[in-house]
């Protein structure tokens, strides 16, 4: 990678809205 | 089939590739069964961190931010769903706590941000992340962190709190008067105070215990020194609000006790080499309740003495401390009411809170100073223990 490349920034949730994905996924996953 | 050349060390670029559909196998093998007491015990310290971090350096050189994404989602939520579960275990929580630190320093240390690599040699500079700013991803971790350093004072609070009040102002060590409680008091937990009598040499052990897991385990040494600070001001703050609340306290003989309780404190501070990382401090208030105790509190230039000295002290706990004064014997009178008036006089344009009790609820803000590692990705080997050969080194 060209070091002149700028790295992509990769938005990132909170861990509040980490933790409902979390929750969202094992539901539907029993 | 391909001959399996043994690939010398500097081959590696300390990566480890893995398939999607193993990360969840991944997290469950490093996170969610890793036993701190057991196949941990003799990983380097941060070694979950360092292999997690080196699977995200593939992802990342791959420049799949998919993968990046779940592999920081499924990080952050494994260990928060171990402290749930496992939340109450000292070593557990010290563990990730670690472990959640050196990651964050890993993010920081190959950021490409020139601020972060100032101490990295050549070969750790190539490896730092090449397609991926992740600073929200380590603001992220960050609360995570502040999140476990909470829950770990927590955990260290309900193993000392039951030992403070015996150790610190009951047990008395000086006059020889030995104040074994009834063997009824016995206590269940499997902690390491299982006698009658919580002793101050039961605090010690039990700080002493925490220190070397917390040493063991490869936590920053900056941030164990802001958990024996936390540890000081729990312990200074429960035995002051129980001499404020108990008349049998008040005597110029425990005054004494406390005195050589808080040297001995400060005698294992010494010994741990923490005597400037606060805690000593923490317990001015205790101290100065001790010494108030002990001094004499008749004449003016007593008040005045008594004022001067009493610096950590709010006026409602000085005039606390002298109500409660019980005398040495039947010659020393008790305090007199003019001259508490005096001390109250004394002190009355002091601004200060009118609190009686120290809130022993409080927890200094904590920081994470960056820590960079030397350790040398690329030389990094994973023991079969963790099960995790379906990672390969790249």
């Amino acid at each position: 990678r060209p070091p002149s490349r700028p790295r992509i920034l990769l938005k990132a949730p909170t861990l509040a809205e980490m933790e409902e994905m979390n929750i969202s996924e094992e539901e539907e996953s029993p | 089939h391909p001959v399996n050349i043994p690939r010398r060390e500097k081959d590696f670029q300390g990566m480890l590739e893995y398939k999607k559909e193993d990360e969840l196998k991944l997290v469950k093998n490093l996170i969610l069964e890793l036993k701190p007491r057991g196949v941990a015990v003799n990983l380097i310290p941060g070694l979950p961190a360092y292999i997690l971090f080196m699977c995200l350096r593939h992802a990342d050189y791959v420049n799949d931010d998919q993968k990046v994404r779940t592999l920081l989602t499924s990080t952050i939520n494994s260990i928060k769903k171990i402290l749930k579960k496992r939340g109450d275990d000292f070593e557990t929580v010290s563990f990730w706590l670690a472990n959640t630190c050196r990651f964050l320093h890993c993010l920081k240390q190959y950021s490409g941000d020139e601020a972060f690599m100032k101490h990295n040699t050549s070969r750790q500079n190539e490896h730092s992340l090449s397609n991926f700013d992740l600073a929200e991803y380590r603001q992220v971790i960050s609360d995570l962190a502040i999140q476990i350093y909470q829950q770990l004072i927590k955990c260290m609070e309900n193993i000392l709190q039951p030992m403070i009040v015996s150790g610190m102002l009951e047990h008395e060590t000086i006059q020889g008067v030995s104040g074994v409680k009834p063997t009824g008091l016995r206590k269940r937990t499997s902690s390491i105070a299982d006698e009658g009598t919580y002793t101050l040499d039961s605090i010690l052990r039990q700080l002493s215990a925490f220190h070397s897991t917390m040493c063991q385990h490869g936590t920053d040494p900056e941030l164990i020194k802001q958990v024996v600070k936390q540890q000081f001001y729990i312990i200074g703050a429960v035995t002051l609000n129980n001499l404020l609340l108990r008349k049998d306290m008040c005597s110029w003989s425990k005054g004494m006790q406390i005195r050589y309780n808080v040297s001995q404190l400060e005698e294992w501070l010494r010994d741990k080499g923490l005597m400037t990382c606060g805690a000593k401090e923490t317990l001015e208030p205790l101290i100065q309740a001790a010494q108030l105790l002990q001094v004499k509190k008749k004449t003016d230039e007593d008040a005045e003495a008594i004022c001067s000295m009493c610096q950590a002290l709010t006026t409602a706990q000085i005039v606390k401390v002298l109500n409660l004064y019980t005398p040495v014997n039947e010659f020393e009178e008790r305090v007199s009411v003019a001259f508490i008036r005096t001390i109250q006089t004394r002190l009355r344009d002091r601004c200060e809170s009118p609190q009686l009790l120290m809130d022993t609820k409080m927890i200094y803000p904590v920081t994470f100073p960056f820590n960079p590692s030397s350790l040398a990705l690329e030389t990094i080997q994973i023991p079969s223990s963790l099960n995790l050969g379906f990672l390969t080194r790249v």
